[in-house]
C-alpha cells in the first residue's frame, strides 16, 4: 500500500493574532 | 515568523486561513479556526486528500499517473507549456546552473513570470497567486521537506517541466540538455543527478516502492549499458522502453491524451 513521504519538521507553533 | 502581510499582491487564502513566512521565508499557513500552522496551503491539504482516495486505484503506474494528473490540473501545470518555463528559467539566468541554489524569493519570482505566461492564455483558469503558492508548497514538499528554503536549480527544473504541457519526447530531450556537457553527453553521475530528482516526484507521491525503490543506481547502470557516458539518442532509446522507474512518466502522458 502506498505510503506518504513524511516531513520531519513542524511549522511554527500557532500563536493568536 | 512574520504574520500578515507577506507578499504584495491579493492573497491565496481567505479566513480563517492566513499565510505567513519563517524567518528563512519559508511560507505556512495558520488556521485560526482551529489553531494550527501547516506547510501546507489549504488546497494542498485537499488535494491531498483526493490523492489518498486514489490509492484504491489497483495499477501502481495508472494510479501514479492520475495522482500527478490531478496535481498538474490543480498547479495549473498542464496550461504551462515546457517552452514558458524553459524561458522563465533562461530569463532569470539559470541556464547552466544547475548546482545554484535558489532561495524562496526566487523560486517565487520565476514561478510568477511562468503563472502570469499561462494566465495570460488562460486567464479563466490560472489564479496567478494561487498557483504561485500551491506550486511553490508542492516543489518544496518533494525537494525540501525540511523546509530551509533553498532549493537547487537543477531539481526545481525537473520538478516543473515533469508537470508542464509538451510533448513526452519533448521533455526527455530537455531534461537530457540540463545535464549534458558542450559535446551534447552526459557521465554516469550526471544521470544518476537527473534520475535521483525525476524519482522524487513519485516518491513524494508516496509510489517509490512501485517503481523500484529510490535507488537509482540499477536506473543508471541500465541506461548507460556499457558507455561510459550517454548521447541523446542512447537517453531517448532507453526511455521509449518505458524502464519500471519511469514508466508513470509515460502513462500520465496517455491518461492525459486519453482524457479527450
Amino acid at each position: 500500500r502506498p505510503k506518504p513521504a513524511p516531513t520531519y519538521r513542524k511549522p511554527p507553533p500557532y500563536v493568536p493574532p | 515568523s512574520t504574520q500578515g502581510a507577506v507578499s504584495p499582491g491579493p492573497p491565496s487564502v481567505q479566513p480563517p486561513w492566513e499565510r505567513a513566512s519563517t524567518p528563512n521565508k519559508v511560507p505556512y499557513y495558520i488556521n485560526h479556526s482551529t489553531e494550527t500552522t501547516h506547510w501546507d496551503h489549504p488546497q494542498m491539504l485537499d488535494l491531498a486528500a483526493h490523492l489518498l482516495q486514489l490509492n484504491e486505484v489497483r495499477f501502481s503506474a495508472y494510479r501514479t499517473a492520475l495522482k500527478l494528473r490531478s496535481l498538474q490540473n490543480k498547479l495549473c501545470l498542464d496550461c504551462v507549456p515546457l517552452m514558458t518555463a524553459s524561458e522563465a528559467f533562461d530569463l532569470h539566468g539559470l541556464r547552466g546552473q544547475n548546482d545554484r541554489i535558489l532561495d524562496i524569493a526566487d523560486m517565487v519570482l520565476i514561478l510568477r513570470a511562468i503563472f502570469e505566461s499561462a494566465a495570460a492564455e488562460h486567464p479563466n483558469v490560472v489564479d496567478i497567486p494561487l498557483c504561485v503558492d500551491l506550486a511553490l508548497n508542492w516543489m518544496l514538499n518533494v525537494y525540501d521537506s525540511q523546509r530551509t528554503g533553498q532549493i537547487r536549480v537543477l531539481s526545481f527544473k525537473v520538478g516543473l517541466v515533469i508537470l508542464s504541457k509538451g510533448h513526452l519526447e519533448e521533455k526527455y530531450r530537455y531534461l537530457f540538455r540540463l545535464i549534458a556537457d558542450p559535446q551534447q553527453k552526459a557521465d554516469q553521475r550526471k544521470l544518476g543527478l537527473l534520475l535521483h530528482d525525476v524519482l522524487q516526484v513519485p516518491r513524494q507521491l508516496g509510489e517509490v516502492a512501485a517503481f523500484g525503490g529510490s535507488n537509482i543506481e540499477p536506473s543508471v547502470r541500465s541506461c548507460l549499458g556499457d558507455r561510459e557516458d550517454l548521447e541523446v539518442t542512447h537517453f531517448l532509446a532507453w526511455l521509449n522502453q518505458e524502464p519500471q522507474s519511469l514508466v508513470w512518466l509515460p502513462v500520465l502522458h496517455r491518461l492525459a491524451a486519453a482524457e479527450s
